[in-house]
């Protein structure tokens, strides 16, 4: 998006979103190139919203011919030299955060009269499957009717794709639907956007745009076999999606936060999701509420099997659920864990069956044990690494960095509950996403002395849906054979998948990928270790968390991602204002605002 | 299907066709002291339908049952299928993988599915697979009992009967015209058989070449040596 105050003066004569998918892997540059009719300088700002997973690696401004481009410097190091320019009036970029999935990148400059000016963002993210697939999300919201405007994605995936499609939230009738294309054959898929001006009208004779919405594209790849590795330059990416085994059942506790802020909306919305997920539920399974105020109330005093009699009874119970008094996390959480180990110990729940804690509040521990140390410390404790907790957090007034902290030391990850009116169907979301593990400790295993930097490698559960992801680098680039063992548990039986690679078979097949980008692998790699660094750096503490900050630190910098560790500067150094432009990456922090005021906005 | 019995306490082998239509489904093996059953179906070539003479046959599916364990194994040219009481488990030819419980384990990779119970009975499934475009012959499989000691000597079924002793003599050798295909008397089972000299192939442990197997070859879908008729071993399910 491009715009001044004064629409007319500024045209956009053209918008081009470029992206190239290489296993997963997105490469995406938004080109936008606008003039200044106006007899004077104009501010020109643009904006893009990318999605939150994706990480910023390059930003390049054209004025008349001449490029600045950006650079990624350590976070520190960058906020010294904006706040000087931003002190001396100057202008300056920004991102923040924006809805649900996406952060907004937003950077003003100084046109001159007459002038041309192009802005150039370039981010990079790892598409993750969830439910079967994987989606990459475009945000398409410009500003004016844009004489050059298209989008297109090509997409390249070795194992060959077995789906395609692309939604547009704005798309309402047939003449804009003819403006999109989507093919895709073997190992190559094509989608394509491009409305003419008239088609972008948003009534035949309106001035403005239609185009406002999101734009979505899902596909999937073949699963002939349940592994693919890739190996390129030396470094090794490993795709992991079995298919076809059975459901490993699930004892599953629902730690309920239902205190006086769950008043209304929330404890409806609540009580809605709990009944649909009711109706998911196996009869293999086995489950309980916990319930959390002041106190803690249970539904049973052990976990029951998911029998007919035994759901409509919860249903029951679901309905009934008020909310009251405080919140006292501490005490909920370490119910719902010790009934799970008890049942685990008495042999009340199937020996090939695998625990999960799922937790839903709206907001701090303010009752019983309200420290979050000390309450990560218990549950750490009693879970004792079991099993995994999963929090989701519902509307804004919490500490969700605490959350995070808490899911992702117990093997489980953390997910915000955005207070809207489907809040009830992203909390059946979420179920859905971890109702179907197919197999419990699971554990990629490479040769010994044959690899090195091994991102994650050890999973607690492998969800129907889901991919496993490992990266690495192989430490002898001319070696022939390259073999991975994956093994877990499953619903019946234990499993090991064995990959075994040619490693100059593999490189004849690849070589017809070149044409996207050949360093993808490397790329890949070094974003999958940042994202994790960066998720291990949440809960370390003194020389470890030093440590892991400058091992997320060097790889941003020596691969140009924008993380939360650093921030990308484009500077016009010549140019007698000293305009200056940054790039930065907000994460969950809880915002500090600096000593120097500037004009910079952050956070959530 | 061509079927080879490494004769127990005898070096020497006997072999036969059993010539049906594509779609019948054989029983092979049924141990009632394990519990073990393992049938076997047809499939034929896709050329010369109308000629049933011409065409070939080959065992397209394979259907291993335990019934103590309540466990079926599945084994089609495409896939392998484990039904393990009520949950399925199912693997691509294209899978390595490896699945074990305590009483049994199955090891899959592109050439060869091999199914482990208890104490050593091992039965190997090989894929033969032919040019995929092949516009006549059609991947299919070939079903080996290896360690056949393990299983008991009350098994029956076009193999199985075979898992115990068999005593013959065969006499009257004769070269006739072609002398790679000497013809013979068999005496067996109280019954005297035209047989003729002839080789398989045994592809347990090359499965691209196989080992060239000597064998005397009974005529009549080895009507004589095997237990009644061939009829008499058609089922009318895989499980």
């Amino acid at each position: 998006n491009v715009l001044d105050e004064k629409a007319d003066d500024i045209e956009v004569y053209s918008t081009k979103v470029s992206c190239k998918v290489t296993s997963r892997f997105a490469h995406n540059v938004v080109t936008t190139r606008a003039v200044n009719r106006a007899d004077a300088a104009k501010e020109v700002s643009f904006d893009v919203e990318l999605p939150k997973t994706a990480f910023i690696t390059n930003f390049t401004l054209t004025i008349d011919g001449v490029t600045y481009p950006g650079n990624v410097k350590e976070k520190e190091v960058a906020k010294k030299q904006y706040e000087k320019a931003v002190s001396q009036g100057k202008t300056a970029g920004l991102v923040k955060a924006s809805g649900r999935k996406l952060e907004k990148f937003t950077v003003s400059v100084n046109v001159a009269a007459g002038s041309k000016v192009t802005f150039e963002l370039t981010y990079e993210e790892l598409l993750k499957r969830n439910k079967g697939k994987y989606e990459m999300y475009l945000k398409v919201q410009p500003k004016q009717l844009v004489k050059d405007f298209e989008i297109e994605v090509d997409i390249f995936e070795p194992q060959g794709i077995s789906m395609l499609d692309a939604q547009a939230s704005f798309i309402t009738n047939d003449l804009l639907g003819s403006a999109l294309s989507k093919s895709f054959s073997g190992k190559k898929g094509h989608v394509s956007f491009k409305p003419s001006l008239d088609q972008q009208r948003s009534c035949p004779t309106c001035g403005d745009t239609l185009l406002n919405g999101d734009f979505i594209i899902t596909y999937d790849v073949n699963r002939e076999s349940p592994a693919n590795v890739q190996i390129v330059n030396g470094y090794f990416v490993h795709f992991f999606a079995p298919q076809g085994l059975p459901v490993v059942p699930k004892n599953v506790v629902f730690v309920i936060d239902i205190s006086g802020s769950m008043y209304g909306r929330k404890i409806e919305q609540t009580r809605d999701a709990l009944l649909k997920i009711l109706e998911d539920i196996k009869e293999e399974d086995y489950l309980n509420f916990i319930l959390f105020d002041s106190d803690v109330t249970t539904w049973k005093d052990t976990l029951v099997q998911a029998t007919p009699e035994n759901i409509q009874e919860a249903r029951e119970f679901v309905k009934n659920i008020r909310d009251r008094g405080m919140t006292n996390i501490n005490d909920g959480l370490l119910t719902g864990i010790s009934m799970l180990n008890k049942a685990r110990e008495e042999h009340t729940v199937p020996e090939r069956s695998t625990s999960i804690v799922i937790m839903l509040t709206d907001g701090d521990a303010n009752v019983g044990e309200s420290r979050p140390a000390k309450i990560q410390e218990n549950v750490l404790s009693a879970i004792g690494g079991r099993f995994p907790l999963y929090n989701l957090g519902f509307g804004n007034n919490l500490n969700y960095n605490f959350l995070e902290s808490l899911a992702l030391e117990n093997d489980g990850f953390a997910r915000r509950i955005y207070e809207d009116s489907d809040a009830n169907l992203q909390l059946q979301g979420f179920y859905e996403e971890v109702a179907n593990p197919l197999l419990t400790s699971v554990e990629v295993e490479y040769p010994e002395n044959a690899i090195l930097d091994l991102t994650r490698n050890t999973y607690q559960h492998f969800y129907d849906g889901s991919e496993i992801v490992v990266a690495g680098r192989l430490v002898d680039e001319d070696m022939n054979n390259f073999k991975a063992d994956v093994k877990g548990h499953g619903a019946l039986t234990d499993l090991t998948f064995t990959e075994e690679v040619d490693l100059k078979e593999m490189e004849k097949a690849l070589q017809e990928q070149d044409y996207i980008f050949g360093s993808y692998i490397e790329r890949l790699w070094a974003y999958l270790t940042i994202e994790q660094l960066l998720d291990k750096r949440k809960n370390a503490h003194g020389s470890e968390k030093e440590n892991l900050t400058a091992q997320a630190l060097d790889l941003s910098l020596k691969y140009h991602f924008v993380t939360p560790l650093t921030s990308m500067v484009v500077t016009k150094p010549e140019d007698s204002d000293n305009q200056m432009a940054i790039a930065d990456k907000p994460g969950e922090a809880s915002y500090q605002p600096p000593s120097s005021p500037y004009y910079y906005v952050d956070g959530d | 299907p061509h079927f080879i019995i490494q004769v127990r306490g005898k070096k020497d082998a006997i072999c036969f066709n059993i010539d049906e239509e594509p779609g019948t489904v054989l029983r092979l093996i049924q141990d009632p002291i394990t519990g073990l059953t393992v049938n076997g179906q047809i499939i034929g070539d896709q050329g010369n339908s109308s000629n049933s003479k011409n065409r070939k046959t080959y065992l397209g599916k394979v259907g291993i049952v335990n019934s103590p364990m309540d466990l079926r194994i599945e084994v089609t040219t495409e896939k392998i299928t484990l039904h393990n009481g009520a949950a399925q488990s199912t693997f691509s030819w294209l899978d390595t993988v490896t699945v074990t419980s305590e009483r049994f384990s199955v090891k899959i990779n592109r050439e060869a599915t091999v199914v482990s119970f208890g104490k050593g009975i091992t039965f190997k499934v090989i894929l033969h697979q032919v040019w995929k475009k092949h516009h006549i012959h059609l991947h299919f499989l070939g079903f080996y009992v290896l360690d056949s000691d393990k299983m008991s000597t009350k098994s029956h079924g076009l193999l199985g009967q075979f898992f115990r002793p068999l005593a013959f003599q065969v006499s009257d050798l004769n070269p006739g015209n072609d002398p790679s295909k000497i013809h013979a008397t068999m005496l067996v089972k109280k019954h005297r058989l035209a047989v003729t000299r002839g080789y398989q192939k045994d592809y347990r442990k090359d499965v691209h070449n196989g080992t060239q197997v000597g064998c005397w070859f009974v005529h009549n879908n080895g009507q004589g040596v095997i237990d009644g008729v061939h009829s008499d071993y058609i089922v009318s399910d895989l499980f």
